[in-house]
């Protein structure tokens, strides 16, 4: 599962 | 990172120095929506929270800080230092219209019930449609300075080069974040009537662009 930690994305 | 991703980031830090540049030298904001800027940093303050709870990378944090501090920058610029030249009257789009639905909508679809998750979630959606103040704006004056219309330009491609991204991605990694493409697709399509006037009339040499 995707979650705000793991997103490197701006 | 692939190559979309950092002219996606690029795009959009050029967009955001063109505004800025635009307001500091002409010391005006007319024709600039001080709303959608407004809930750019809104946008902002509520995805970059992680700054103090995660570290990703120099580059990562770097860009947060840099996004963070240009978007209060215009804010003041727009709503203190100029806001002689703020035109409140044609800036009427009511804000309430898009928080209302962005905030239910991010109680309702995230990936965990946790502050941080809905606050990120919030700013995703939210950022799919905070530049609607601004093309309301353009749309009840009928027109825009050539300026403001490249500042639209270059938002809208770090959208599309976002879309590129993701396609890359998915292919390379497997990595699909489906609140990020929903909405990302969404706000880019709010771009395409824009990107249509902007080839036909501004880039064909006009300084403003005119609504037919």
């Amino acid at each position: 599962e995707s979650t705000k930690t793991d997103k490197d994305e701006l | 990172m692939n190559v979309f991703r950092l002219a996606g980031d690029v795009s959009h830090l050029v967009a955001i120095i063109i505004l800025l540049l635009k307001i500091w030298r002409s010391r005006s904001c007319a024709g600039i929506s001080g709303k959608s800027q407004l809930l750019f940093a809104l946008v902002f303050t509520t995805r970059y929270l992680d700054l103090f709870t995660v570290y990703i990378s120099a580059y990562n944090t770097i860009m947060k800080v840099v996004f963070l501090a240009l978007s209060y920058a215009t804010v003041y610029l727009i709503y203190m230092r100029f806001r002689n030249t703020y035109d409140s009257e044609n800036d009427s789009f009511r804000v309430e219209f898009l928080l209302v639905p962005v905030i239910g909508l991010s109680f309702l679809e995230h990936y965990a019930f946790t502050p941080m998750e809905v606050l990120w979630t919030f700013s995703i959606f939210l950022e799919a449609v905070a530049i609607m103040p601004q093309l309301f704006m353009i749309t009840k004056t009928g027109e825009a300075e050539s300026i403001t219309t490249h500042y639209l330009f270059f938002l809208g491609l770090y959208r599309a080069l976002y879309i590129a991204n993701w396609v890359w991605r998915y292919h390379t990694e497997g990595f699909f974040d489906q609140i990020a493409v929903v909405s990302g697709v969404v706000q880019t399509i709010f771009y395409c009537d824009f990107f249509y006037l902007y080839v036909t009339k501004v880039v064909q040499g006009r300084s403003k662009m005119s609504l037919p």
